[in-house]
């Protein structure tokens, strides 16, 4: 792949085989590969360790310039987070897990039953914001999503919440009339509340492969997406794919899903992550 | 197969050309890259491209036109087209022989659905119980999801819009609740069940040990991992290890109906040597299709 006379074929070999087994894929690691042959001395490319080194520094520092710096609440009440992604990926127990930790922090908190297509996912989410001492609001199940949550908002503002979760049923974004439903409801909000919403956050299965960059690539264009939240890493799969998303994009990643209860959840940190692809 | 001496320089005079090494350089790391992008595991794109570029040097092929209606095609060309052939080979190959995905057993025969959290299994096992009514079977559905919120109400409402009954107890065990729901089948003349299992990590022990149970108790004469199209390069290690543990039967693949390459179907047939059973392509219950080698091979090719 890679051709870089520098760097000794086995260990250049090496090199490739953790950011493409960690699903960086091969436009990243191309890209990593060269700008830290741009950084590093003849003597530094032949040895493993300072070159492992830069190479986690430069997916540090792509990440963290995506990153922004620590990621805080809106100062808006009700703050609307409207969750998006294909379909599996995490959506609804994120929202569930997002759900517990503001409410913890002592916000109030509302969550709303925007996926109206899947089977049973009202009642899905409703065990979640039960767990989580949230308020709860679903429509009449194919009832139109924008019309939901529009109602859920209303809601919202009369009860004083601090915090508006919106769930929306999972689409793969190929399909335009799935996508452009998403574009109404994002339209439909900013017409119940100011703003909103005012975080897009598009969840990620930390178990995907290149597609993910095609995924975020299709919902930022239609919605602007404000965070990603990585999910299910505590599996195996490095989800090296939001490397290629950062660099391309330069949509922050915010939160990383690791395990099914609700306080599986942590922010997402550059050091961190870049650390786990090689640890 | 002209023998692998035959020279270029002969061949040239002939409209044809022999395969070497050097003509097909770049269409050989062509498919690499192309191979990696669509999420096939990079030992097994080793190992295939490999496998392929012994085959194919020592090719004689038509490269030129022949006065008449052969299209000129380059070594290159020729290399792609032998690498699409050995592609629809190796995902498909000993499945021709079986007509029929899944095997059945009389009086009752059992399906058991796993793999990682999200991949489709609930949703797959009522487009099975669709596929197996059109062929006047009469499944009955096992919701053996004890942990997911609302897990049973989804598979209930499947069973409800499909006219199948969805078998379900309270605080039993799921393995327990399997072997029971065998029973109630046979006692209620339903001759095909389905146990929908609740998402699980290749790596958790104690749930990868409630599928050995389930297993061990209900003898199942399926096992499906369905796995998700858009799933990356650690495919092939969650596929080993509950191969490892259960055997499969064979996989499912979803979600075909995006655009994710599917690449790893290729690394989880080269690695387990387990068939693929059927594709995803869609989320309502008539999106289901039997396997056919050729689409997923193209799409996986690029
Ligand atoms: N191991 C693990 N599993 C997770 C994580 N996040 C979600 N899951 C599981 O993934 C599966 C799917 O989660 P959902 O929340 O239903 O996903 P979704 O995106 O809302 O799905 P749809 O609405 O059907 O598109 C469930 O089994 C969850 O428990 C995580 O961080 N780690
Ligand atoms: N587009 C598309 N979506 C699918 C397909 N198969 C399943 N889905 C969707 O994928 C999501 C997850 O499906 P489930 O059936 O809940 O997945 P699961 O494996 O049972 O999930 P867990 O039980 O939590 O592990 C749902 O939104 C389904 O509608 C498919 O072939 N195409
Ligand atoms: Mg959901
Ligand atoms: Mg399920």
């Amino acid at each position: 792949l890679f051709v870089a006379k520098e760097i000794p074929a086995d260990l250049l070999q090496q090199v490739e085989a953790i950011l493409l087994t960690s699903d960086l894929g091969v436009k990243t690691t191309n890209r990593l590969l060269e700008s830290v042959k741009d950084q590093l001395s003849k003597k530094e490319l032949r040895d493993q360790q300072t070159l492992i080194r830069a190479i986690e520094g430069e997916v540090r520092s792509v990440l963290a310039q995506a990153h922004q710096g620590e990621w805080h609440l809106p100062e808006v009440k009700p703050a609307v987070i409207l969750m998006v992604g294909v379909n599996g990926v995490g959506k609804t127990t994120t929202i569930g897990k997002l759900a517990a930790k503001f409410s913890a922090e002592g916000k109030k908190v509302l969550v709303a039953a925007g996926d109206t297509f899947r089977a049973a996912a009202a009642d899905q989410l409703k065990i979640w914001a039960e767990r989580a001492g949230a308020e709860y609001y679903a429509g009449a199940a194919g009832k139109d999503p924008a019309s939901v949550i529009f109602e859920a908002c209303e809601k919202a503002k009369v009860l004083g919440v601090d915090i508006v979760l919106a769930d929306t049923a999972g689409r793969l974004h190929t399909k335009t009339n799935l996508m452009d439903e998403l574009k109404k409801v994002k339209r439909v909000v900013g017409k119940v509340i100011e703003g909103a919403p005012h975080e897009v956050f598009l969840v990620v299965d930390g178990t995907t492969g290149q597609n993910a960059v095609s995924q975020a690539r299709e919902f930022h264009e239609a919605l602007g997406l404000t965070g990603i939240v990585l999910t299910k890493l505590d599996g195996t799969a490095k989800g090296g794919v939001i490397v290629a998303i950062a660099a391309e994009l330069n949509v922050p990643m915010r939160f990383v899903g690791v395990g099914e209860t609700a306080d599986d959840l942590r922010r997402f940190d550059p050091k961190t992550f870049a650390k786990a692809l090689f640890g | 197969i002209v023998s692998k001496g035959f020279s270029a320089a002969k061949a040239k005079l002939t409209g044809k050309t022999e395969l070497t090494a050097e003509n097909i350089e770049d269409a050989v790391r062509d498919v690499r890259v192309s191979l990696l992008e669509a999420d096939v595991e990079i030992n097994v794109v080793k190992t295939f491209v490999d496998r392929v570029k012994d085959k194919a040097i020592g090719k004689v092929v038509a490269t030129e036109v022949d006065g008449k209606k052969k299209l000129k095609a380059s070594p290159e060309e020729h290399f792609i087209a032998i690498c699409q052939e050995e592609l629809e080979a190796l995902l498909g190959a000993q499945d021709a022989k079986e007509a029929q995905p899944i095997t059945f057993r009389r009086p009752v025969t059992t399906i058991m659905m796993v793999g990682l959290q999200g991949t489709g299994k609930t949703t797959t096992t009522g487009k099975l119980a669709s596929y197996l009514l059109k062929d006047k079977r009469k499944p009955l559905l096992v919701a053996a999801d004890i942990y997911r919120p609302a897990a049973v109400d989804q598979l209930k409402v499947l069973g409800e819009q499909l006219g199948v009954p969805v078998f379900h107890e309270p605080g039993v065990k799921p393995e327990d609740m399997c072997a029971h729901a065998l029973r109630k089948a046979r006692d209620s003349g339903r001759d095909v069940v389905i146990f929908d299992t609740a998402g699980r990590l290749a790596i958790d022990d104690e749930l990868m040990h409630e599928l050995e149970q389930i297993k061990e108790k209900s003898k199942p004469d399926n096992i499906f991992l369905v796995v998700d199209a858009m799933s990356g390069q650690d495919a092939v290690r969650t596929a080993a290890e509950f191969n490892r543990r259960l055997p499969l039967s064979g996989f499912i693949m979803t979600k075909l109906d995006g655009d994710a390459r599917g690449g790893a179907a290729l690394s989880i047939r080269e690695v387990t040597k387990k068939p693929i059973k059927f594709l995803g392509m869609g989320e309502t219950l008539d999106k289901l299709e039997v396997f056919r080698p050729e689409g997923l091979a193209s799409r996986i090719l690029g």
